[in-house]
């Protein structure tokens, strides 16, 4: 399916520190 | 037995590979030259990483621009995902600057990367900041200037997240009549 994405869950990621 | 789930250490896909580019007027040098890709990413995460690294466009100097793009799109008119598109336009006063440009700016790169307007979100190309001494421009870029159902969608969409007054209306113009225009001002296909 398309991935969409709202902005409180991409605003969740913005200072988790890249693990991979 | 420990078995890992994938959602504690897989990045988050985006529907799209994008690129950002940042233009810096430098007059010695061609316009394309002065046109330089920054990177690009498909991850929630990547976006992140390169976001929180780079300034914020009302910290950029007169003349520069930043340029998030689908990749293989360039963010140029004569691209052949362009050529027959145009953009929505917000044009903001010099107070804005320090107001709404970063938050702005913020907003619509999540509406891209989030794929914000639905099925209309194929009919974006890319979006576009401009900083300059008499008001910064933002701009969301689109396929085609005769989808108006996908381009109104966008509009709505848009300016509903950017929480602008629905008596402030914005204007969607071609990138035809954009580059063939005489004067100043070019005229609104579309506005809401």
């Amino acid at each position: 399916g398309k991935k969409q994405y709202d902005r409180e869950f991409l605003l969740g990621f913005q200072f988790m520190a890249a693990c991979v | 037995t420990v078995v890992a789930n994938p959602e504690e250490y897989m990045k988050h896909p985006l529907q799209n590979k994008w690129a950002l580019w940042y233009f810096k007027n430098d007059k010695s040098k061609s316009w394309t030259e002065n046109l330089r890709l920054i990177a690009k990413f498909d991850t929630v995460e990547d976006f992140w990483a390169l976001y929180n690294h780079i300034q914020q466009p009302s910290k950029l100097g007169f003349g520069c621009d930043y340029c998030l793009f689908k990749d293989g799109i360039k963010p140029m008119w004569e691209d052949d995902r362009n050529k027959l598109g145009g953009r929505w336009l917000m044009t903001l006063n010099k107070q804005q600057r320090h107001n709404d440009l970063d938050r702005y700016w913020m907003e619509t790169l999540l509406c891209l990367i989030g794929e914000s307007f639905g099925e209309a979100s194929e009919d974006v190309c890319g979006a576009v900041v401009n900083v300059r001494p008499k008001g910064d421009k933002l701009a969301i870029w689109t396929g085609n200037c005769e989808n108006k159902e996908a381009i109104m969608t966008i509009g709505q969409q848009y300016k509903e997240r950017l929480s602008i007054p629905s008596k402030a209306l914005i204007g969607y113009q071609s990138h035809d009549d954009t580059s063939s225009k005489s004067g100043s001002t070019t005229k609104n296909i579309f506005t809401v």
